[in-house]
């Protein structure tokens, strides 16, 4: 879902 | 050696109250400077970021960086062991395959001890990045738990709209639609009633209620609580810690598909 993606890209894995 | 104290288990008590509901486990980062656990929700749509420092507790040593992953259901049981006034400490060796929760009553004649094993966690390390918020609000928490358990009788989601006048939130489903608008009071005498609002642009976002009303859950830690919002960014839910710290949410706006 969108709201996942937003979320798991916004926190961008270091 | 770790080894955390703090005089009042009550803290410790409200933030697993805060966080238990949403996150099954998570890993502990303890350090010279503090606890800190960032995890997210199994469904990927929330953020829990948790921060104690230090300096807010009544003693801290931390000889060396440890990662503890811990079950939150686990020590949400231990801690619903430690009586209200209770001093709660918590003690683990280097390189520690479990922790010890130490509880002392007021008057030192009962000591407990609950030993919890540790869980090997996969290591997520996630980047919060710094963003300026459009809009930025500080309200009661009483109200902002009140608005979200009586606006989620109406639909599944809330909206959000914000204007330098106040607050909206409004939902509606098949049985009809609510709103409560919320204006910035005028004087803010007292700060804990007080509704502030700090607008560079009007936001209307749509956040699903079955979050909003985990966030809530930490209403007891602090009367206030900050809602920060922007367009296609994430909603943070801020509640204070008294001095120690703070626990922020971070919630993806609804999206369509």
């Amino acid at each position: 879902k969108k709201s996942q993606k937003l979320l798991d890209t916004y926190f961008k894995t270091k | 050696m770790f080894e955390a104290r703090l005089t009042q288990s009550a803290i410790l008590k409200k933030v697993l109250d805060a966080v238990k509901d949403l996150l099954s486990e998570a890993t502990f980062e303890c350090s010279d400077s503090g606890i800190q656990v960032q995890a997210m929700d199994n469904a990927h749509v929330s953020l829990v970021s948790l921060n104690l420092r230090s300096d807010g507790f009544d003693k801290y040593r931390c000889d060396r960086n440890l990662s503890m992953g811990m079950s939150i259901s686990c020590m949400s049981k231990i801690l619903r062991c430690a009586g209200a006034e209770d001093t709660v400490t918590l003690r683990a060796w280097d390189s520690p395959e479990s922790i010890v929760f130490i509880f002392e009553s007021p008057n030192k004649d009962k000591l407990a001890e609950y030993e919890m094993k540790l869980i090997n966690m996969d290591q997520e390390h996630l980047g919060i990045p710094e963003t300026s918020y459009s809009c930025v609000v500080k309200m009661p928490s009483a109200e902002f738990t009140r608005i979200c358990r009586d606006l989620s009788q109406f639909g599944e989601s809330i909206t959000f709209a914000c204007t330098k006048e106040g607050i909206k939130f409004s939902a509606s489903g098949d049985y009809g639609s609510a709103n409560i608008k919320l204006a910035q009071t005028a004087d803010a005498d007292n700060e804990e009633e007080a509704i502030i609002v700090n607008m560079q642009e009007p936001v209307k976002l749509t956040f699903s209620c079955r979050y909003l009303n985990c966030f809530v859950k930490a209403g007891p830690l602090c009367n206030q609580v900050q809602l920060s919002m922007s367009d296609d960014v994430p909603l943070v839910c801020e509640y204070k810690i008294g001095d120690i710290g703070h626990i922020r949410y971070y919630l993806a706006p609804k999206i369509d598909d």
